[in-house]
């Protein structure tokens, strides 16, 4: 199963 | 005081146009570098980065460096007031809680003032760390979205190989399946015609299409598209805006678990 993700699972608060 | 002039007023009527069907409300950033904005679309699998440098500008004054919250959808509106060849004015001072857009025809003849609200936005920075991508494709913008336009007729997802061979863009829905590749092509005498594959290892990625669909509105932005792409990270789709900066969107792959 493709899951999707989040993209604040990549990028984290600056 | 906060006051910039754009001569092409069009621009930032497609830049708004490429935007709102992915983010609602966003703060646009301002400071002596320029006109920004980093936004997540409501459901956080997007992000967009608009960049408009102040050199770009005709005119541009930024006293200090602050953000004004807008709704992409009242924005949308209001620009809906400004003709294609108008020249459009933003101003907003210190304290105020609105923003004002002054439309101006090229002959003069016509001048629209128009006042828009301002909103109080809770949003987040995010750091996007400075990466080397594994794959990186330059392709004529309009290719690319029709390439989307036609798999999202297919199938609700994206599957972008890179290889040797070219990049290999594929689909697969209830009613089939369907993969459209497109070889380097270097060769001709139109640069904006192009499609150029910088790779370093060869990278397979699945993304949702209604994302990147979206993304295709900025394709009047600019004649050529960058797909930037490594392994289990968010593909980079970046359309220049010419003189002035850049349109990029990030989106998260979807991942087999």
């Amino acid at each position: 199963v493709n899951k999707q993700h989040q993209i604040t699972a990549f990028f984290t608060k600056a | 005081m906060f006051e910039l002039r754009l001569v092409q007023g069009s621009l930032l009527k497609r830049v708004i146009d490429a935007i709102k069907d992915l983010v609602n409300d966003a703060n646009f950033d301002c400071s002596s570098t320029g006109f920004s904005l980093q936004a997540m679309d409501s459901s956080h699998v997007a992000l967009v980065a608009l960049l408009l440098r102040s050199e770009g500008f005709e005119h541009f004054r930024c006293d200090r460096t602050f953000s004004m919250g807008m709704s992409i959808a009242n924005m949308a509106k209001m620009l809906k007031c400004a003709s294609n060849d108008d020249i459009i004015t933003i101003k907003a001072d210190d304290g105020t809680d609105t923003v004002t857009f002054m439309f101006e025809s090229p002959s003069q003849d016509k001048i629209s003032d128009i006042e828009m609200k301002l909103m109080d936005i809770d949003s987040d920075h995010l750091g996007i760390p400075d990466a080397e991508y594994e794959a990186i494709v330059r392709m004529p913008s309009t290719e690319f979205g029709s390439i989307c336009t036609s798999l999202s007729t297919i199938g609700d997802t994206v599957t972008i190989a890179v290889s040797k061979q070219g990049v290999t863009f594929s689909t697969k829905g209830d009613i089939g399946s369907g993969n459209i590749t497109c070889r380097q092509n270097s060769s001709t005498e139109k640069p904006e015609e192009a499609t150029i594959i910088e790779m370093k290892e060869p990278v397979v990625l699945t993304f949702a299409l209604k994302y990147i669909t979206t993304f295709t509105k900025a394709t009047s932005l600019s004649s050529q598209v960058t797909i930037s792409l490594s392994s289990d990270m968010p593909v980079v789709v970046e359309y220049k805006i010419a003189e002035m900066g850049h349109i990029r969107y990030y989106l998260a792959p979807k991942i087999e678990e």
